[in-house]
């Protein structure tokens, strides 16, 4: 099996909970447009380069960035 | 390898060699700054891996993966789930205490936390429009010994341009364009082989990775759409999967979110706790049932279930 690739993913989920600041954004219907969303690109790539993952595409709606990545 | 976002939650999942977890105090600290500066609810789990020799820091067993994440959380659990001498499945998972987990290395203080935000993130954290659909439902087939027909699909041809228009040449050829028809796609063929595909359906999700090469062949798929129905439900999604990649063996595993369980008559409860091992068993022919194991969490019910063909 020299040079096989291991397909079994680690999986991680992450739920949240945010300060009291974030909870006013919220209540006035702006937070879908911060907390996580809110992101900038290259912050997800620094990220991404301790993973050893480089970003592919990018796909979105109106609650959910969906990234699809190397390796 | 894929990452999905959502205002209040992270959902990544990465394969080979990478090293996921290194970047979660990365995460956090960007949680943080994005105004999500406490953990509600973390689950870390992987199959056992094929190559295991082969992984980097902190990925080399599972006590080190564990001693990882204890060193960040303050209440984790960890799970061995299926047979040990077979293929079996690993959990981490963090129970929300008081609604909320500390972290160790991030939020040093507890009482720290002003009584005002505690307050609100009690009364926040059962709002389904900031955290917790009250039916989150997260269903994961992993697959291997994958028909060599049916993998050959993921391969990349003479001449076909890899990428995404071979990923679109995949979508298509094998179905998997049909899990959802109403879904946006996004999927990209590898050279010389593999495939990955995300798929957005207006707040969930489904995605696919497959390795195709014979001796060590995986796919996976992994979704939290809405599957009205019930078990009945995840039994029409597994088969349907399932006879895209006919692999030889496979494991299920539900994870279910019971809001409302305490306020259901025990015996409803208890059926709701039973994984869709038999629906799925009753739907494939030839597949036999090898294992069905259910746990019980902190407001969540968990089913895992494999199978094995008799070829």
């Amino acid at each position: 099996a020299e040079g096989a690739f291991e397909g079994p993913e680690k999986l991680l989920e992450v739920w949240f909970l945010p300060n009291a600041d974030a909870v006013h954004a919220q209540c006035k219907g702006t937070f879908a447009e911060h907390g996580l969303r809110a992101v900038r690109r290259e912050v997800w790539d620094a990220m991404l380069d301790v993973v050893r993952c480089k970003v592919l595409s990018v796909i979105r709606t109106e609650s959910v960035d969906a990234y699809l990545l190397s390796e | 390898s894929s990452m999905f976002v959502y205002p209040h939650k992270l959902i990544l999942k990465t394969c080979g060699t990478t090293t996921l977890l290194k970047a979660l105090p990365s995460m956090l600290r960007i949680a943080m700054r994005a105004g999500l500066n406490r953990v509600w609810r973390l689950f870390y789990s992987r199959k056992s891996f094929m190559f295991p020799d082969r992984q980097h820091y902190p990925h080399n067993g599972w006590q080190e993966e564990v001693s990882f994440l204890d060193d960040l959380f303050l209440e984790g659990s960890a799970y061995l789930v299926g047979k040990t001498n077979a293929d079996h499945w690993y959990l981490y998972l963090t129970a929300p205490q008081d609604n909320y987990c500390t972290l160790k290395s991030i939020v040093a203080d507890a009482s720290a936390l002003s009584e005002l935000t505690r307050i609100e993130a009690r009364r926040h954290a059962s709002d389904p429009r900031l955290l917790q659909p009250e039916d989150d439902q997260t269903v994961e087939i992993l697959m291997t010994d994958l028909d060599r027909d049916a993998a050959q699909a993921f391969y990349h041809r003479l001449g076909e341009k890899d990428g995404h228009v071979g990923g679109h040449r995949v979508d298509a050829e094998t179905g998997l364009d049909k899990i959802d028809r109403t879904a946006q796609m996004d999927s990209y063929l590898f050279s010389p082989c593999g495939y990955s595909l995300n798929a957005l359906s207006g707040e969930n999700y489904f995605t696919v990775h497959v390795t195709p090469e014979p001796g060590y062949s995986y796919a996976s798929f992994e979704t939290n759409l809405p599957l009205a129905g019930g078990d009945r439900a995840v039994s029409q999604l597994v088969r349907q999967v399932v006879d895209i990649f006919r692999p030889g063996k496979f494991s299920v595993t539900v994870f279910k979110s019971l809001e409302h369980a305490n306020t259901q008559p025990a015996e409803e409860t208890v059926a709701a706790k039973l994984p869709a091992a038999k629906d799925i068993a009753s739907q494939l022919k030839g597949w036999g049932l090898t294992d069905r194991i259910v746990y019980e969490f902190d407001g969540y019910h968990f089913g895992f279930a494999s199978f094995e063909h008799a070829r």
